[in-house]
């Protein structure tokens, strides 16, 4: 019953974008975080075909159904997610990356984050002096139940505390810091481990650049809707 | 991971040079004078990696990471920038039938490349996290062999490491869109090409006129998670000069173990 097939005309030497009318699912197999429950995932496979000529492209990923929220407690100051709608205590992990010299494996990621997971840890938090880590770290991570923290670029050190202060207003060019944040988010966002974008390290990004990345990254409110029964607002997972 | 189904990637038969060693230009490499094995100044190549990874790989520097070896391996603000500007060389093949397109990807380029493709150069924008596509439908052979050279620049501000060290070093690393533990943290020395090289993935991936762009998954939830929705946004190009009449599906199946699915 999963299955949708939309017509329509794509002009020449155009780009389109093309929403699809949602998949309904009754009672999904959720996404947990490891600790909480399975990691179902589904496989999302999307096919064009053009008339005349056959299949045209082809994409596919893994998803899983989960909702993830988080907010700072205003008694600790500490952020509380939650999953599912569930409380979850977080067991993190700091993250910097799998090899100085970046010499990144599917083997050597599917070892470091099991490795996580067997400690019973559910979260890795990837720090902003390293990586955007990889589809492949992300992958494993959806596999395994870590929930990831993912930092941008930024770090204390280097921008703007330490003694002399350093590079105050962040890099150079603040366009091609949001160019490859956005470019990032796309190449990420559709992993259900993928649970908090974070500026930076101990160091708030440069206001245009941390103003920019949290417009681009708010709830779209295309998804604060209210269902019919008016029971509950839909939430962007 | 997303896969694209018609993707090849070029992780084999990679070959490096220092560029001040290569006395052809990035064109004649990928015409009359491409170099056809590893001898000196090539070497076979980590792609993905970086350079001193490839330079580590084949022994031209100690590794970095027993003892005080990384002593050893000068480090970019005193070697200069053109010591860890390096070629990267392959051939593939790629033979298309008609109305097909190619693209060349690159996942992560660090920090900028001048590629060039049997005799045609590409310029490649500076960032380190970044992706690059490159539609070369237009300049593969015919008879699908192709030559590809790839000019690896370093980032623009390497730094200097001050004699006390120090997390980032001097911090000039910052001015940049890269990775900043590579002048050095509490946890790790100075890393001497500051991860200069074509660091993550490269692909080519054949389609037909219309491509998927980065599809965008969200899912809804109401009623006590009994009902969820998924919601689904594409981009699509058409790179043909016709209208392209277009059925786009969507399906989904539930993964249950490593590749058993329920459909």
């Amino acid at each position: 019953e999963h299955v949708e097939t939309q017509y329509l005309s794509v002009p020449a030497n155009s780009r389109v974008q093309y929403t699809f009318p949602e998949l309904f699912f009754y009672k999904p197999n959720l996404w947990w975080p490891n600790g909480m429950g399975k990691q179902s995932l589904y496989n999302v496979i999307i096919n064009i075909d053009v008339k005349e000529y056959g299949e045209s492209d082809s994409w596919s990923h893994l998803f899983g159904f989960r909702k993830i929220e988080s907010h700072i407690d205003d008694a600790t100051g500490g952020r509380l997610f939650k999953v599912n709608g569930e409380p979850i205590f977080i067991r993190g992990g700091n993250w910097i990356l799998s090899d100085g010299l970046l010499r990144l494996s599917k083997k050597r990621y599917n070892a470091d984050i099991k490795f996580h997971a067997d400690m019973n840890l559910n979260m890795i938090r990837c720090w902003g002096g390293g990586l955007a880590e990889r589809p492949e770290f992300y992958h494993y991570c959806d596999y395994y139940g870590l929930l990831v923290w993912q930092e941008f670029w930024i770090t204390g050190d280097v921008d703007g505390r330490g003694d002399p202060i350093s590079n105050p207003n962040g890099p150079l060019d603040h366009d091609l810091f949001l160019f490859c944040a956005r470019d990032t988010v796309k190449l990420l966002r559709n992993h259900p481990s993928l649970a908090l974008w974070v500026g930076g390290n101990e160091q708030t990004p440069p206001d245009d650049i941390n103003t920019a990345l949290k417009n681009d990254l708010r709830l779209h409110p295309w998804f604060e809707t209210v269902d019919e029964t008016n029971k509950s607002v839909g939430h962007l997972s | 991971m997303a896969e694209q189904h018609r993707k090849t990637v070029l992780d084999s038969g990679w070959l490096a040079a220092r560029s001040t060693e290569v006395q052809f230009t990035g064109i004649q490499l990928t015409t009359t004078h491409p170099p056809t094995s590893p001898t000196s100044p090539w070497m076979q190549a980590l792609v993905p990696g970086t350079v001193l990874g490839t330079l580590v790989k084949n022994k031209v520097v100690p590794d970095p990471f027993y003892g005080l070896q990384n002593e050893d391996i000068v480090d970019i603000a005193d070697s200069g920038r053109d010591y860890y500007t390096f070629w990267f060389f392959t051939t593939f093949d790629c033979k298309l039938s008609i109305n097909q397109h190619c693209d060349l990807n690159f996942r992560g380029i660090n920090y900028y490349a001048d590629v060039y493709l049997n005799g045609h150069e590409i310029t490649l924008p500076k960032g380190m996290f970044r992706r690059h596509s490159i539609d070369v439908t237009d300049i593969l052979h015919p008879d699908g062999s192709n030559l590809l050279a790839v000019l690896v620049h370093p980032p623009d501000h390497p730094g200097r490491i001050p004699p006390e060290g120090g997390q980032g070093g001097d911090h000039e690393i910052g001015k940049d869109v890269a990775t900043q533990y590579v002048e050095g943290w509490d946890w790790i020395a100075p890393i001497r090409d500051r991860n200069t090289g074509i660091w993550d993935e490269v692909s080519i991936s054949v389609t037909g006129p219309v491509k998927i762009i980065d599809p965008h998954l969200v899912s809804s939830f109401f009623d006590n998670y009994e009902r969820a929705y998924l919601h689904t946004t594409t981009e699509l190009e058409n790179k043909s000069s016709w209208t392209a009449e277009c059925s786009l599906s969507i399906q989904v199946i539930m993964e249950l173990e490593d590749n058993i699915c329920l459909v």
